[in-house]
């Protein structure tokens, strides 16, 4: 199973249609990095992304440099993984 | 491997092996108004199976439901099994369900794309695509959401193949979709299309790859807003609905646009939820509330498409 130990999905909420742009840029700057949970669609709408743990530091930045306002969703998201996990086995017993 | 859908835990997330054996089970159990049709084949071989509800007669106006064609959405696959547990309960109990049911069949898909399921389970929990490849192209699968002959290729969709929303190298590619195409175009009779989605409590209808209004806007609208109302009454949680490409973003070639455009009126979309907390990762103790409200919606959806019949 792939580990997502230590990367989390960031909540951005765009104030407008160029803040969005600099989101879409983020994908092309990130081939394959950022995933795009809840994509950026319209202002009124919440982005949710998923970065990597060795991208978070990077994406934090470009966030802030560009005055994008964010939130941790998930902090790690392996732990949701290993509880989902433990969850189904319990489950099953 | 559990032995009978009464023992099986509709408040748990399970494995494509498990869901199939619940699939045989249920359908033993029920055989009086249940069967499993085999539709098709994944890339990778494994079945795409159906189960149609059913208490007699032959091409009988339908309702289709899918859930699953983005495989990391588990909460879907959740939701559609116990949906399924629940019409056969309900059958005889609830008149517009059993009304429902004596004059249309019910066909569902609750695991639209094995491959991209069994790979979450086994490789990748958060994979959304399927598990095609093509000589020459090192990234792997296909958005099944967007490979439908329906504004193909247009905005909203992606040419490149290491792209989430990568649309396959023509419409209806990918054996998961071709499979669906062939089964509703030869069943001719399909009223409504339901095609289950998460996260973000969305009800939509088409279009998604345009901003034009469809000529049946403001009864799918209004059908919409009821839904979402009924939805809303079981555990307040609040639904936004619209059009996809006014309520979302653009997308084309996707599903409900196909099922529209080839006829089907009724052609809805469900983004079910998490309200912003786990995304994917709803906790499976959310499984059955979850199931109970879209359970209102999709029971308005299907009454609405008894009583117009077109």
């Amino acid at each position: 199973q792939m580990n997502f130990t230590g990367d989390q999905v960031l909540r951005v909420l765009a104030k407008n249609e160029e803040q969005l742009s600099l989101l879409r840029d983020l994908e092309g700057l990130k081939p394959q990095k950022v995933d795009f949970w809840r994509g950026p669609a319209r202002p009124s709408l919440p982005v949710d992304m998923r970065v990597p743990f060795s991208e978070l530091k990077d994406v934090k930045a470009y966030l802030g440099s560009h005055g994008l306002a964010y939130s941790v969703m998930i902090k790690d998201i392996q732990v949701l993984l290993d509880e989902e996990r433990e969850a189904m086995a319990k489950s099953r017993r | 491997l559990e032995r009978s859908t009464s023992s099986f835990s509709y408040a748990s997330y399970h494995t494509l092996e498990e869901i199939y054996s619940w699939i045989d089970n249920f359908v033993a159990e029920h055989s009086d108004i249940v069967s499993k049709i085999r539709i098709g084949h994944s890339f990778e071989n494994r079945s795409i199976v159906v189960l149609k509800f059913s208490t007699g007669g032959p091409q009988r106006r339908a309702i289709w439901i899918d859930t699953g064609i983005h495989s990391r959405e588990w909460i879907t696959h959740a939701t559609g099994i116990w949906t399924a547990k629940k019409i056969v309960t309900e059958y005889g109990k609830d008149r517009t369900l059993t009304d429902l049911l004596d004059a249309m069949d019910i066909f569902m898909e609750i695991v639209t794309n094995p491959d991209g399921f069994a790979f979450t389970h086994s490789m990748n929990r958060l994979w959304r695509k399927n598990k095609s490849t093509r000589p020459g192209i090192f990234c792997i699968g296909v958005d099944l959401n967007r490979n439908w002959k329906s504004g193909f290729g247009g905005n909203g969709s992606n040419n490149n193949p290491c792209s989430e929303t990568y649309r396959g190298p023509s419409p209806q590619s990918e054996p998961e979709v071709a499979a669906i195409v062939d089964f509703i175009t030869s069943h001719g009779n399909i009223k409504a299309l339901i095609s289950i989605h998460s996260y973000s409590q969305m009800l939509m209808y088409p279009y998604g790859h345009s901003s034009e209004p469809v000529p049946n806007q403001k009864e799918l609208n209004d059908l919409a807003k009821d839904a979402a109302q009924a939805l809303y009454e079981v555990h307040g949680i609040q639904y936004i609905y619209g059009s996809i490409s006014t309520t979302l973003y653009v997308a084309s070639g996707i599903t409900v646009d196909w099922a529209y455009d080839n006829g089907i009126k009724f052609s809805f979309t469900f983004e079910l939820r998490d309200t912003g907390r786990y995304g994917f990762l709803l906790p499976a103790s959310q499984i059955i509330p979850t199931a109970q409200e879209t359970w209102l919606a999709l029971r308005t959806i299907m009454e609405h498409t008894l009583n117009h019949p077109y």
